[in-house]
């Protein structure tokens, strides 16, 4: 059984996946003498129309989207289902004129199995998407965070922290969200782990930035201590940073082969 | 969410169409 990425695409996919695999079963059981299939073109045509309406969808999207990794990746997977879809008209057919027939069962299996494959590759091409974005605001965030080392008055330091605020709610949101939809264990686990370092980190940044600006404008000993202390802080969380857009980028098809 | 709505109506369509054609398969097994 195909394990899926999300908890999204898994409640949309598993119960089509059991029912093709518990067809499949049977097929093969009863396939010498098995009984007539009833005439399908009412179930097909319903497929038919929910695979254009999907397409329609889907095109649309890729019309609208900026993401051009989706721009590129949808398109197959349009072609995926349509042509599966053909199949299962073709088994219909088939059917329809002899119910006994097994190479239509084969299509008709075939057919189904593209459909739960193509639907699953175009709704991957969306959730990387989804994911692309979620990487953009992070890497906005590594990017801020290298500022701190330009942050020499308490002025510079009050700007900071009032931009650097925000960011880091939204990105924990994200990220938080993005936890919840993972249906991989670890991968939650990993996420969970760095953010909370981030999150701990925050403040400690911000005092060390404070500390290294009160010595630095009195000039009093001990600057390249809380230089080193603020630098420290700042690489740490961008180290932490850097392992949420890795985990986030990670499929579970990764993590078994790397298993 | 127009992209799900469609995925899920797909999946119920074609949950449909294998139930139709185990159904028979299911007497003999």
């Amino acid at each position: 059984m195909p394990v899926f990425h999300t908890k999204t695409i898994e409640g949309i996919l598993e119960p089509v996946a059991q029912q093709i695999c518990h067809l499949v079963i049977m097929h093969e059981e009863g396939e010498v003498d098995g009984k007539a299939i009833p005439d399908l073109t009412g179930p097909v045509a319903a497929v038919q129309a929910a695979v254009s309406n999907l397409v329609r969808v889907g095109k649309e999207t890729v019309q609208t989207t900026e993401d051009q990794v989706m721009k590129r990746d949808m398109p197959p997977a349009f072609i995926k289902v349509e042509n599966s879809c053909s199949k299962l008209v073709q088994a219909a057919q088939m059917l329809k004129a002899d119910p006994y027939s097994v190479p239509a069962r084969d299509y008709l299996i075939d057919g189904s199995r593209g459909i739960l494959s193509g639907t699953s590759d175009l709704l991957l091409t969306f959730d990387e998407a989804e994911v692309r974005k979620v990487i953009r605001v992070c890497k906005g965030i590594l990017e801020y965070l290298t500022v701190a080392e330009v942050v020499e008055t308490m002025e510079d330091l009050i700007t900071y922290t009032k931009n650097l605020g925000p960011g880091m709610t939204k990105m924990s949101k994200m990220i938080e969200e993005r936890q919840q939809e993972l249906t991989h264990q670890e991968h939650r686990q990993m996420l969970f782990n760095s953010l909370n370092t981030v999150k701990q980190l925050l403040p400690v940044l911000i005092s060390a930035i404070k500390i290294f600006v009160a010595i630095k404008s009195t000039h009093s000993a001990g600057v390249d201590e809380a230089e080193r202390n603020r630098c420290f802080t700042f690489e740490k969380m961008s180290a932490e940073i850097s392992e949420i857009i890795r985990v986030l980028q990670l499929t579970t098809w990764d993590e078994d082969t790397w298993a | 969410e127009q992209i799900l709505e469609a995925a899920k109506s797909i999946a119920a369509a074609t949950s449909a169409l294998v139930k139709s054609a185990s159904a028979a398969q299911r007497e003999l097994v």
